[in-house]
Formats: C-alpha cells, structure tokens, sequence
C-alpha cells in the first residue's frame, strides 16, 4: 500500500512544489511506482512536468467535488518514466470554500484518493502557501509530511505556527500523521545569514532536519520551463544529486521507523 | 484623503512584504504620513518592523470582526518616523471561514479601515498569497494595486491568473481598482533565467511594470532580523536606494494619474 506524503508549509516560496517534483521523481528513478497529485490551485506541479493545468478538460477538482469522476479518471502519466500526476488547475480553488460546509469536510480528499493506494508505492500531495481546508484535508489524508524550509529568517519564523497546526491535525484528524522531516532549501553557504537560519533549525528540529541540503542554484528555475524535473533536465547538476540524495534519506526514514 | 495601495500576488515567496515595508518607508521618509495594514496571518510586516505580533493583545482581526474595537484602536507605531502599522497574528486565519457567510463580506476591510482615511497620505495592505477572501477585501478596499514579480518562471506563470482576479473585482466590486503598476523583484541580471523572464513580463505587460528593478541581495533577508526595513537596516545599501526609487515612482504614476 502507498505511503501518502504531504509537501506543507504556509510561508510562500519556499520550495515545496519543487521538492514535490524531485523528491517524487528520485523516487521513481529508483524503481517505485509514484503518484504525485497537485492540491495548488497554482498547478505547479503540472506545469513543472510539461502540462498545461488550463488546457486539462479534468483536473483533481472534478475528482473531488463530482461524484461521476474518480481519480483514477484524473490520472495522468508523465514523460518521466514511473511517476504519473493528478493536476489541478484554478477551478480547485473555488473547492476550499465548496467544502466549508460539507459534512467531514477535512476527509474529502482521503476519500477521494483511497481507491489509489494500491496502485501506487508513494503518492506525494502538494500543497498551496496556507493553512486553509486544502492543507487540512492533504495532512489529514497523509501518513507522513516533508516540510521545505527556506533558510532565511522569515521562513524560520513560519515554522511554530506550522507545526501547531500538524499537532491540531494529529490529535483531532489524523493520529498517525508523522512528520517524516524539514528539508533545508535554497541554502547558499556563502552568506553568513543562510549559515545562521540553518544552524538555528538544526538547534530547534534536531534530528528532524534531513542531512541532506538543497542548495541554491538557478538550474531550479531553469527546469520548469522545459517542462521537466532536475532530474531529467540537468541530471548531473548539484540540484539533481542532491534530490536524489534526499530521495534515498526518506526511503531509509520511511522504512525504518 | 489616503490613497489605499494592496501588495497582491497569490505565488509566495515573490517579496510582497519586502515591498509593502520599504515602500511604506520610502513615502515615510519623504515625509507623507503611512500606515502599513498586516492582512497575512504570517505577521510578516510586523515582524520585520520589530514588533512579536503573538504577544499582542489586539490585531486586524478584532478591528475587522469585534463590534467593540475601532481601527484606530489597533494602530501601533513603529520606530520608523512617520510609519504605523496594523498588526497582524494567526487569529487572522480565522477571519477567512467567519467571512464567507457575513453579509457584503468582500467590503469588511472597508468599512474598518473608512474612519483612518483621513489621517493618512498612503496606506498600504499587506496580502497573503493566495487569492482568497482577505486578498479579495483587501482588492475591494484598495485604490491601487502593487504588483510584486519575483524573476522567475513559476511567478511568471501565475500573472495571468492574478490579472484575471483583478479584471472580476473591477467589475463586480470595485471599479475605480487601478493596477499602480508591476514591481520586478529579487532581480539576479548575473542570470540568464533572470533576464529573460524580465523581458518576458516588460513585454507582457509594457508601462505597467516599474522602470526601478529591486535586484536580489541578501541585506533583504537580513533586515528582519533586525526587525527594521532595509532604508534604516543598511540605508546606503543598493536594496534601500531601489526602494527609494521605486516609492519615488509610485508617487510620481499616483499623482499623475
Ligand atoms: N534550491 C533552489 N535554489 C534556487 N531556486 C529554487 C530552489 N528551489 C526552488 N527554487 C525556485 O524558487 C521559486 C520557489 O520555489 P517553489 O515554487 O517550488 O516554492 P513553493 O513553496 O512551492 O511556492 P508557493 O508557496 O508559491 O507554492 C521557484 O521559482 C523555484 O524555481
Ligand atoms: N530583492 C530581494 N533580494 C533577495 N531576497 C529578497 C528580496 N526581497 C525579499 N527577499 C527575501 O525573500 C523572501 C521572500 O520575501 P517576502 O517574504 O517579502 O515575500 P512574500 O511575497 O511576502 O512571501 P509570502 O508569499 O510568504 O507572503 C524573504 O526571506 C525576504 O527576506
Ligand atoms: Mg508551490
Ligand atoms: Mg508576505
């Protein structure tokens, strides 16, 4: 059965739908079957692997929200070998106030992947910049949860509130819900503040940081514009090497625990 | 009367609160009296003006939803001469779903800012990022729009989106919303990535984007810390001088207008 693994951090910009596309993509490399399903109605993920969210007739919206649509009908396979994508478009983000007042609103989404679970070793879920009923309903729906950490400060300072509202969801919606660990990004070791925010997350989350560092470097920004991953797009960069470095650290992390 | 500027822009990470703060400043130092309105649970604006906005006792939110507590109430100055500031703290989130079913809900922010319009030249409101019911009372409140546009691809992408946004709020709830214009931030000309995506976004949208480029430089990342805007953090630095321009700028479209 797929371990579901959630991509959360409510500071923008700090690597998430980047780190979806590679972590899920490393994965892949290695043999697994991986799902990578986009809940921003920003629809990063799709154009990160060369779709284009608007031009989709479906999207994880209608999977969502109609009761004739499944998610295996909003599957869609990548031209990286391996890993599929459910894409979102900009309909998902009239879904956030659709759900405000359906019953057990905060499952939507685990209802809606359930059926998934068997076809798949992991399926990542990236979420938008917030805490609103979409982050909600993808850490309710996961087993684990990789949270992207920019090294600069204003991102350090995002974190207590995130991880107040993982525990809320912990003891309210998912008991089971494990924080699998916060990835350093955009860390550029020539600057003394990169050091710094970087130490002080290492002092604050201990062994919850990854030992794997994603570093800056402009070969991310480059990659989506071709349509492809880091992997595929400069797979002997530092960027791809050290995706697939994380990738292998939450396979030990996954399987250990 | 004040004239009402929204920092707007649903992809995160793209410097909105970097902007708000020093174009706030920027018009501050000039000597127009600003207020600088926090509506992003983050609390970025306060933190980078000094201010621990979870040891507050009042905020946005009770300003913005208790029948009791008047904007005036919640207003705080800072340490920068001529510039106040509306804190904002995670009780904002809230705010979100408590609107959906009141009344008018988009012109809240309206109504609780009205009785400060006349005891400022400028204020500006600080946005999430995303397109949701703060960002759509900020939109609905605001005279002008500022546009912050990190040099990258994924920003890029999200424009259209964003302009579709503004186009429905111009026509359904406020029709005198004029976009001041598009900020091109976090600059890097040593890249052709950066390059090109500025190019892409002048002809894109032409006039509309700022002559004043604000180039990346890691003194942004480092004056929060501080808990100042980077005119006073590193005043002679090459950010603060770019700010000073680009509040010269917005002076100069606002009143020409
Ligand atoms: N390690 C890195 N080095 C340099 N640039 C990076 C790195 N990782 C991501 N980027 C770039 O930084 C920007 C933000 O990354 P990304 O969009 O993945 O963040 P996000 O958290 O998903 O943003 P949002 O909050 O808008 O969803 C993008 O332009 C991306 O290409
Ligand atoms: N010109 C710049 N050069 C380098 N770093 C910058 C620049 N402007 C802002 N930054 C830094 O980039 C990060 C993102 O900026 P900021 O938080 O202002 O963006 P935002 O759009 O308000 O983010 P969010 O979407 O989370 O609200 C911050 O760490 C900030 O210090
Ligand atoms: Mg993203
Ligand atoms: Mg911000």
């Amino acid at each position: 059965e797929a371990r579901l693994i959630a991509l959360a951090n409510q500071k923008g910009g700090v690597g998430k739908t980047t780190t979806a596309i590679n972590v899920a993509a490393g994965l892949a490399e290695m043999g697994h079957r991986v799902l990578l399903v986009d809940f921003d109605p920003q629809g990063g993920c799709g154009i990160g692997l060369g779709l284009e969210p608007e031009g989709l007739e479906r999207s994880i919206y209608d999977a969502l929200l109609d009761r004739d649509v499944s998610a295996e009908d909003v599957v869609v396979p990548t031209s990286f070998p391996g890993l599929d994508i459910i894409p979102s478009n900009t309909d998902l983000a009239a879904a956030e106030l659709l759900l405000v007042n359906e019953v057990a609103r905060e499952q939507t989404l685990m209802r809606t992947l359930a059926p998934l679970r068997l076809k798949y070793d992991f399926i990542f879920i990236d979420c938008p910049p917030s805490l609103g009923l979409l982050t909600v309903n993808a850490l309710t729906t996961a087993d684990g949860v990789l949270i992207p950490l920019e090294c600069e400060y204003y991102a350090l300072r995002g974190m207590a509130r995130l991880m107040d509202s993982i525990e809320k969801i912990q003891e309210r919606l998912n008991p089971s819900l494990h924080v699998d660990g916060i990835v350093a990004t955009m860390y550029d070791n020539r600057t003394i503040h990169g050091r710094e925010v970087y130490e002080r997350a290492r002092e604050a989350f201990g062994r919850k940081v990854f030992d794997t560092v994603i570093r800056k470097t402009i070969r991310f920004a480059e990659a989506p514009v071709a349509g492809e991953p880091i992997l595929s797009y400069a797979s002997n960069s530092v960027g791809a090497q050290a995706y697939r470095e994380l990738a292998k650290e939450v396979m030990e992390r996954v399987t250990t625990r």
